[in-house]
Formats: structure tokens, C-alpha cells, sequence
């Protein structure tokens, strides 16, 4: 479904060597969990497989396709494919919930105030339940700077759910979210790989989550795979 | 040293009440947690006490002044006594490191990049020393847009550390954090809590973290404080 061919990541500046060497693959249906310290790449790697970022070397391949050497314009098509959940959120703050949520149907595109009024019935329908899902029915007219950290961590994974990608890219989705929220988070990721064959790739930070909700583990450290294998085995 | 009277707080937009009739006082020295879910008013809270937001009735008091009576420019002096660790981090992204942790000195207008030039040796050794403190040395000449998630919100934690505040505010300072580098920080701050005499009021969403580093733990639920104790009481 996806591999991940000798990646390697340079930032210019600083001469940051983000990911050295990274290979790997994972099959459909795999809820593959990345974990590592703070810096230590996992963000990088996730934008670099939906070419969020360029990476340096190396290929990425989504069902035989190599995503890394695809034009602009069929990127953009393929994403529509990936689902992206932000560690740092990016909604667009001064647009309301619903207006952010059905922006997850233009792939990852978030202007969605010009476009509000052009969404199909089943579309609002989709973001209702996607809203409801998360336990944020209430505030779908809300402004999404009106929110809480965790309320605004929620919407970005709604927005995500609405492209019924086949692959989802999650950077802590749950780092905002308190324990309890955070399991009906993850359940219904969970739900959505195992029901629906979503593959699922989620950087974590603790390993009692990865364990819990991980089929794989693969744990980074300064741009390295320095463990992969099953969640019994860490 | 610190004194809640009565404080609520109603949102405007949506007519949320998101403080409802909260009362509690805080010695000086103490760790309080503050845990609750998603949405329960810990922010609501912390911003308060510092009127990032005006709440909507009630009274705060710092060493017996009404914080919550002070004009504007009296404000601002009393400020440099609350250090604020905020949630989703606000630093100038465009900035260097050391220059956000350098706008610590200023209270809270993060304008650093005008003031660069002018400040004095001794606060740019007490900025190494706080990058030093959270592990981030190596970065400080980096722009902040170009850290990882968990980096940024250690630059956050320095730039409160500089202004050496009688009381801290800190609002989920490790949510971005894995568990390794989540206790280095919070012991950090235990102890300038224990050595330095320096109040804590910290949101922290897991009860793990609350047990171990709190001396007393406030659950909010809707607004309303529903439980005041001892860590070992929850
Ligand atoms: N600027 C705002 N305008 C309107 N409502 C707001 C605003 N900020 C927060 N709220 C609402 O007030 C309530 C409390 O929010 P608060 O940010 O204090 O929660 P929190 O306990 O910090 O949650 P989290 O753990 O998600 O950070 C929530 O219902 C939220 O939607
Ligand atoms: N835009 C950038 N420019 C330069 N260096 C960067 C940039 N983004 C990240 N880095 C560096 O690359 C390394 C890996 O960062 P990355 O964001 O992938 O870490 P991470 O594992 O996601 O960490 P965290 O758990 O803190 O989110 C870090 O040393 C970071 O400082
Ligand atoms: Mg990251
Ligand atoms: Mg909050």
C-alpha cells in the first residue's frame, strides 16, 4: 500500500539532517504508530510522505505510485487520498467549525469561507456526523479562535474524517485532548482502520497508546529507525 | 498569596459560561493542579488570573492587590511577577529562538525583534542558561518556524523562565512533549517551585503527572470547581 524508500531529509537552514535513510513499508489496513523523542523526525517524515515537504532523497510509493515524483497537479489529486490530521492544528481561526470541517472535502485546502455557500446536502450532512463524532455538534457555528485547545485539535481531526481518505496521516492528534477524550479519538480511528481498511500511520508520544492501539511500532530517533516490530515487542 | 473570589466567565459569542462561580486561594509555594476535560475552563481560568480575559464578575488578588480592579498600566508592572507558559505556545514564529526567549524580559509583548540589540549581557546569559535548562541550546540562532512541535513549546517554557516570576502560569506546558523530555521540564519546574519559592498553577491533563508533581489538585467540570484535595485524595 505504502513504501517509504531511502528517505532522507536536509533542512537548508541550520543543515538540519531531519531523517537519514528511512525505509519501510506497511499494508493496507496497518495502524503503523511512530514514536520518538521531541525532534527527533516524525513530523518530517509524515509531511514528507504527502510532499508537505520535499524531501532531500529517496522515494515514496502509494499503491505502486511514486508519490515523489508526481507533477504538482496530480499531487493534488492524490491527495485528495491522504488525510492529513496537523500537530499544530491549522484551522483557519477566524472561519467557524463547520466552514473548517467542510474544507476537508478539497483535500487540504482550507478556504473554505469563499466556498461555504457551493457544498452539496450530503456534504453538511457528512460534517454533522463528523462533528458529532468528535463531540463538537454544539459548536458548529462557532469560530473556530473561539475554541479550546482540545475543541480545536477535534475539528482538525473532523476535518481530516470528511475525505474518507484511504490513508491517514495523524501527527498527535491527541496531545491537546485529556485521557478520556483521547481513547474516543483513537477508538474511532481505530474503528475507521479496522471497519472501513483506512491505513493509518499516527505519530504518538506514549508508548502506552502505541501499544494499545498500534498493529506496528516504528520508533525514531535524530532522523533514524532505531525499532520497528509489533507492540509486544517494545 | 493568591486569591479566586467568585470569578465567572461568560463568552459573549454563544453565550458560553465557561467560569461558573469559581472560589479558591493558593499559598505562596504551592504546585496546584488544575485537571479537567476538554473544554472545562482550565485556560479560561489561568487567563483570568492574569486577565489575558476579563472575566465577567468576581475578584482576583495577588499579595492582597485586586488584580482584577488595576488600570491598564498597572497591569502591565504587575505582570512581570506572572510568568504565563501559554497553551498553544505564541511565539513569533518569524523570530529566533533567542529572541523570543529574550521577550520573557518584557512580560508578555513578545516585540522582540525590534529589541534585540538593546538588551543588556546579563539577559542574554540568563537566556542561555534557560535554553540550556529545557535542552534547546543548539537551536538558538534558529528562526522558531523551523523547531518541531515539542521544541516550540520548550521555548515557550524558556521565555517564561526568564522574567523569574513569584507565580507561574502554565497552561499544558508538556502536551507537545513525549514522556522523557515531559519530566525533565517538569521537574525543572518542581524545582524552581521548591528552591526558588516560586508559586505553580499548572494545567496538565494526565492524573499520573498531576499525582507526581502537584501539591494540591482542582478538577473542574463545566466551569465549576467538583473536586479540591490532595493528589493522594483523587
Ligand atoms: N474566545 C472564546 N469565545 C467563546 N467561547 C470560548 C472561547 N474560548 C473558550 N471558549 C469556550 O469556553 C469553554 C472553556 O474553554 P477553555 O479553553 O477554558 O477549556 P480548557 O479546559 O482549557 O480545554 P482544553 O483541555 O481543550 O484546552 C469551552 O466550551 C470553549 O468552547
Ligand atoms: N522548517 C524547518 N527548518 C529547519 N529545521 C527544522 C524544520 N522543521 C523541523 N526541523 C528540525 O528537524 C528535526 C526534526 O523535527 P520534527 O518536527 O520532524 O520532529 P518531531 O519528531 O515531530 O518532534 P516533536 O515531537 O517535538 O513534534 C528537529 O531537529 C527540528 O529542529
Ligand atoms: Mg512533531
Ligand atoms: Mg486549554
Amino acid at each position: 500500500h505504502l513504501a517509504i524508500d531511502h528517505l532522507t531529509k536536509i533542512y537548508e537552514r541550520g543543515k538540519v539532517l531531519a531523517l537519514d535513510d528511512v525505509s519501510f513499508s506497511v499494508d493496507k489496513g496497518e495502524f503503523l504508530v511512530l514514536i520518538g523523542l521531541s525532534g527527533s523526525g516524525k513530523s518530517t517524515l509524515l509531511r514528507c510522505i504527502n510532499r508537505l515537504i520535499e524531501p532531500t532523497s529517496g522515494r515514496v510509493f502509494l499503491d505502486g505510485t511514486e508519490l515523489t515524483a508526481l507533477p504538482q497537479r496530480e499531487l493534488r489529486r492524490w491527495r485528495r487520498k491522504i488525510g492529513m490530521i496537523f500537530q499544530q492544528f491549522n484551522l483557519v481561526k477566524r472561519s467557524t467549525v463547520l466552514a473548517n470541517v467542510l474544507a476537508g472535502r478539497l483535500g487540504y485546502v482550507p478556504t473554505a469561507r469563499t466556498l461555504l455557500g457551493r457544498f452539496p446536502r450530503e456534504d453538511l450532512e457528512r460534517a454533522r456526523r463528523a462533528l458529532e463524532r468528535v463531540g463538537l455538534l454544539e459548536k458548529m457555528f462557532v469560530r473556530a479562535d473561539q475554541l479550546s485547545g482540545g475543541q480545536q485539535q477535534r475539528v482538525g481531526i473532523a476535518r481530516a474524517l470528511m475525505q474518507e481518505p484511504e490513508l491517514l496521516l495523524a501527527d498527535e492528534p491527541v496531545s491537546a485532548l485529556d485521557p478520556a477524550t483521547s481513547h474516543s479519538i483513537l477508538k474511532y480511528l481505530e474503528q475507521m482502520n479496522r471497519q472501513d481498511g483506512v491505513t493509518v500511520l499516527c505519530a504518538l508520544h506514549f508508548l502506552s497508546l502505541a501499544r494499545r492501539y498500534g498493529t506496528r511500532i516504528i520508533a525514531l530517533k535524530g532522523g533514524r529507525i532505531v525499532f520497528e516490530g509489533s507492540p509486544s515487542e517494545i
